[in-house]
């Protein structure tokens, strides 16, 4: 459903061209379980950017079920956005003058569904994540770890079918982590596409596939053999 | 050198009262390591904002190298905060539209220093945790871990005595990570006191001393058996 032929995004920089991504070419199915890894700076985000349509290529084509995304006009794209992928990002990008219910009530204004019904999904969205209990706290008057839980149901709100998670467990301790991953692996049962950037070596050995970048290149993309 | 006794940190919203802290006690000496862990939201970084006098307990009484900090004036503060310690932020809190250098020179505006020392100095800061060749970019031109190696550059170019840094590796692959690990334990060998929450046990194998906090309290406070 994800066709990525030879992305590159690069940036210039005065008399410098960075290299965020090089040709980079792989290709996802429905219901994969992925695991993005690497160094810091290797180009997991913006990997992650492109195949949400967050972010356009300098070179290459993506294809997102096997229609070419730069020919898609701005309807089309908002409508992938809004209700084919759920996405988690790596700072969060909650909106500091909303509760932590309103946030997550947010993506579901575009639904069509009525006042009570959005509010009844996203009390259950912030339940899954362990976060009933501070529906009404603004942004600034969370943890860390419970911000970026905001954010999780936030991107699940939609119940969407691919979930995009860049880094979701970062602020978390293991416990709460492994709950957080818990739900990833039900919704992946559940027969959705997983694709999570990580660091830690515990979390991606739950993913099906593993794909290591490094340089802003793909350097493995292997059958985790642990699942 | 820090003593906290009896401290309580509480919110009220509404009928409801937040406890984020609740009766805390604990005393640090001069080249102590020390980890903070516990679950999301128990309290480490409300403790660790109380420590670095960025917060004020409602109830109890912090002391500051022998001296009470509810006495002392915003002079003596800014003191403390400009040149004691050093803090990385758990949200990195850099400055947007300055780029990596200006944000870690911006500590050494207030020591006297000529610019040029200062450039230099802030350089060192950034080449200790290898970010010299993104000197010129600005955050929304970095990826998150490298504006969290930025954060940690900025805490510790004024040579601060006391350096407490709130999961200055969530964001870092283990690699990374472990180099920044080994910076701050240099630093604890040059005589500085280091004070890390963080949620991974691997981190905490390194501190002398780990604290455990949940729900506001100290659940336990022992000295690392494996240290
Ligand atoms: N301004 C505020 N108003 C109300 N409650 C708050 C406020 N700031 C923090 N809290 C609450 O205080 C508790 C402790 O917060 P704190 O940020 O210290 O947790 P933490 O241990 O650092 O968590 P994490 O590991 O997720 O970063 C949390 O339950 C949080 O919701
Ligand atoms: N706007 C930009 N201008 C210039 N360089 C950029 C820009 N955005 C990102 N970069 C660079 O592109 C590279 C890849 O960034 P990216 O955010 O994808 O890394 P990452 O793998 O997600 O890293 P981390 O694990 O630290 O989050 C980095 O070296 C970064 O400095
Ligand atoms: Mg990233
Ligand atoms: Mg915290």
């Amino acid at each position: 459903i994800l066709d990525l032929k030879g992305i590159t995004r690069l940036y210039r920089m005065g008399e410098e061209t960075i290299y965020a991504l090089r040709e980079v070419s792989l290709s996802l199915s429905q219901n994969e379980y992925v695991a993005i890894m690497g160094p810091s700076g290797s180009g997991k985000s913006t990997l992650m950017n492109i195949i949400g349509c967050l972010d356009t290529p300098t070179h290459g084509s993506y294809s997102f079920e096997g229609e070419k995304v730069s020919r898609m006009n701005d309807r089309e794209l908002a409508g992938i956005r809004n209700r084919k992928i759920g996405f988690v990002f790596q700072t969060f990008n909650l909106l500091p003058r909303s509760t932590a219910l309103q946030n997550v009530e947010l993506p579901l204004i575009y639904s069509g569904e009525s006042r009570r019904k959005r509010e009844d999904r996203a009390i259950e969205a912030l339940t899954d994540v362990s976060m009933a209990d501070r529906i009404t706290h603004k942004p600034n008057e969370l943890s860390g770890g419970q911000r970026q839980r905001v954010a999780i149901a936030r991107a699940l709100v939609t119940k969407p079918s691919i979930i995009l998670a860049d880094e979701p467990t970062g602020n978390l301790d293991t416990k709460t982590g492994n709950e957080i991953i818990g739900l990833f692996e039900s919704l992946w049962e559940e027969g959705n596409t997983i694709i999570i950037v990580t660091h830690e070596e515990d979390i991606a050995t739950h993913a099906a596939r593993i794909i290591r970048l490094r340089d802003g290149e793909v350097e493995e993309d292997v059958v985790n053999p642990n699942r």
